[in-house]
């Protein structure tokens, strides 16, 4: 019954809830959501939807975006960007966008290469927490590097100090951040409320 | 650029829009 309750079309409203009306600041929100796979029997959690907030202190992102990718990255960024943006708008040439130009950062980057990723039965940081049925909270850098999850250490490369990963009823959300965040029950609970659909 | 599933094209489409938006504000 929680699968057929379930409204796509209300999940991108409900990962914004979730991080505009935080006290806390996150960059992005994914809803990683579940599926069987019948030929291999496998659960897989792939991309259900997600929210890029961005960071708050614009400065400081560019300053650490400049330190960590190269000019031969940025370019490589953009050209997929551009790539991707002829592919949504239908168009058979690259368009040519003053926005796309603009510098990719590191979780715009992270959070675009996280549409093409998926996990394996109890993989990674949200397959561990969906397979456990455990909340993972992964509070600094440090602790993101010595990850032995192959998507926080990505994490932590790319600028992120916080990754949370929260099972709910069919999927698991994810959250993410440029900043130190520590543990809150108050997200927790607001989790629950907005993505246990039963 | 590999194929993008249906379900990620939505997603994809809205990031777009908004880094559009978050450029122009900058």
């Amino acid at each position: 019954p929680s699968v057929a309750l379930f409204n796509q079309d209300t999940l991108q409203q409900r990962l914004q809830a979730l991080i505009e009306g935080a006290r806390e600041s996150w960059t992005y929100a994914i809803f990683w959501q579940s599926s069987y796979d019948y030929s291999s029997g496998a659960t897989v959690l792939g991309w259900g939807d997600g929210y890029y907030k961005g960071e708050d202190d614009k400065a400081k992102s560019k300053a650490k975006n400049k330190a960590s990718s190269s000019a031969a990255e940025q370019e490589h960024r953009k050209k997929v960007l551009r790539e991707l943006n002829s592919l949504i708008s239908g168009s058979a040439t690259p368009a040519t966008d003053d926005a796309i130009d603009e510098e990719v950062t590191d979780t715009e980057w992270f959070f675009l290469v996280s549409m093409t990723q998926s996990f394996v039965n109890g993989g990674g940081l949200p397959g561990q927490a969906f397979f456990n049925s455990n909340p993972i909270w992964v509070t600094g850098a440090d602790r993101l590097a010595s990850s032995p999850c192959e998507r926080a250490r990505q994490g932590q490369v790319f600028g992120l100090q916080t990754m949370v990963c929260i099972p709910s009823a069919n999927g698991v959300v994810e959250l993410g951040s440029t900043e130190v965040i520590f543990q809150s029950s108050d997200l927790m609970h607001k989790v629950r409320v907005l993505f246990n659909f039963n | 650029v590999a194929p993008v599933p249906q379900a990620r094209k939505a997603s994809l489409a809205r990031f777009l829009e908004k880094r559009k938006e978050r450029v122009m504000n900058l």
